[in-house]
């Protein structure tokens, strides 16, 4: 099956 | 002391109805530009970004900038009791741990006050860099809606592709796969029922159906859809919320194992 990336590994913490 | 005050209520009541299933709980930050959020879903693979400008509120007072911790379900709950022509004001105040939503019937003849505890909750906020995107599509949203629900019959992944014969949406599942192809077309009568794909390279990414299907909830705020795509980023879809704002919802993607 595919691998689900998450979101927060895209943008940059405040 | 926060006063806003929506001629147009309906427009919160749908903004509601299409996050609180994504988001269970989030932070409204309201600040002198506007009314705005943004929240990752529980399992982080996506973030919602609503902002609603201030000067799309009939009336909009706010002395200081304000993070209100709203627990979503039980606003939904709150603003279903408003009528759907009704205005909606929301009243804070940053001494008291309370929100109050006020609806006031066109007639003016019956006003309504519901008030809600508010909560803590500790969100980090994300940076979203503006970004090049190798292709935008901007599309009737009721078409995606339909594409997303078809497909989700059928698989529970999409393969969203877009070349210059168009854009395309492909899943695979147990009972068989789906190829939908969706082609450039604007030679319609009304620019909203029109199919824009501005591809400055072709890409194709694959995305969970499940939360694609969740982001169309947002289908009655707004006629269009846009749908933003980059092989290093997340989809961005948007939906436009009458001269006021926004939501945006971001997806990060699928990739092979």
């Amino acid at each position: 099956g595919d691998l689900q990336l998450i979101i927060s590994g895209y943008f940059f913490q405040l | 002391m926060l006063e806003l005050r929506l001629i147009q209520g309906s427009l919160l009541k749908k903004v509601l109805e299409a996050i609180k299933d994504l988001v269970t709980e989030a932070n409204f930050d309201c600040s002198a530009t506007g009314f705005s959020l943004q929240a990752m879903d529980s399992s982080h693979v996506a973030l919602v970004a609503l902002l609603l400008r201030s000067e799309g509120f009939d009336h909009y007072r706010c002395d200081r900038n304000l993070s209100m911790g709203i627990n979503l379900n039980n606003m939904s709950k709150m603003l279903r009791c408003a009528g759907p022509e009704d205005i909606i004001t929301i009243k804070g105040d940053d001494g008291t741990d309370t929100v109050t939503f006020m609806f006031e019937s066109q007639k003016q003849d019956k006003i309504s006050d519901f008030e809600m505890k508010l909560m803590d909750i500790d969100s980090e906020h994300l940076g979203i860099p503006d970004a090049e995107y190798q292709a935008i599509v901007r599309m009737p949203s009721a078409e995606f809606a339909r594409i997303c629900k078809d497909l989700g019959s059928i698989g529970d992944t999409v393969v969203i592709s877009v070349t210059k014969e168009g854009v395309k949406f492909f899943t695979r599942g147990d009972v068989g796969s789906a190829n939908i192809v969706c082609r450039q077309n604007t030679s319609v009568d009304k620019p909203e029922d029109s199919t824009v794909i501005e591809m400055n390279e072709p890409v194709s990414l694959t995305f969970a159906l499940r939360y694609m299907n969740s982001f169309t909830k947002a289908t009655t705020l707004s006629e269009v859809v846009t749908i933003s795509l980059s092989s290093e980023l997340p989809v961005v879809v948007e939906y436009k919320i009458a001269e006021m704002g926004y939501i945006r919802f971001y997806l990060a993607p699928k990739i092979e194992d």
